[in-house]
């Protein structure tokens, strides 16, 4: 399986490509708002303009409001793998947000942004986001392609 | 030059599979 924490570096680069706010290191990424950004570029009419203003930015380190909005994110994905992509998401991908918010813990971020990932490149879209990740450097490439294969062969009912 | 026939691989391995993920029906389960 996938070293999360090595996916998390090799993810960053590819969530850079949307060109979102707040996306330069993987702390960004821990309060949520810019991972919510980029699934509304993926999907705009599920991760649409109203759910996009229910994730609130943050100020300062509130794990609080970090957690509340990543538990909204994980949320509305799974609902998406189960409504739209017609997966389901075995446990073991489920990430700990609790630890994302409260501790920046890399490996939990990791899955966050695999289950991204997976959206991505199921999606109506998936040809423009597939063909934006296969520009990425080949390292980076592999470390996708191995996520993918792993989201892919472990969730299908 | 077996450095060359190995990125050669790598890359036919990424092509291969990022092609076959282009090719599969949006809303499918794998």
């Amino acid at each position: 399986s996938v070293n999360k924490a090595e996916l998390c570096d090799s993810l960053l680069s590819w969530l850079k490509t949307f060109q979102v706010p707040s996306c330069t290191s993987k702390e960004d990424l821990t309060n949520g708002v810019a991972i919510a950004h980029v699934l509304h570029r993926i999907d705009p009419s599920w991760f649409n303009e109203a759910w996009l203003g229910r994730i609130k930015e943050e100020r300062g380190q509130n794990w609080r409001l970090k957690v509340s909005n990543l538990k909204k994110i994980l949320q509305s994905m799974l609902e998406y793998y189960h409504e739209v992509l017609l997966q389901q998401i075995s446990d073991d991908h489920l990430p700990d947000v609790n630890r994302i918010g409260e501790l920046n813990d890399v490996t939990e971020l990791g899955k966050l942004v695999q289950l991204v990932l997976g959206c991505a490149v199921s999606c109506e879209k998936k040809h423009e986001h597939i063909e934006q990740i296969m520009t990425l450097e080949e390292s980076v490439q592999h470390v996708v392609m191995t996520a993918i294969q792993e989201l892919l062969t472990k969730d299908t009912v | 030059d077996p450095n060359m026939k190995a990125g050669t691989t790598s890359e036919g391995v990424l092509a291969n599979f990022f092609n076959s993920l282009l090719s599969k029906k949006t809303g499918t389960p794998a």
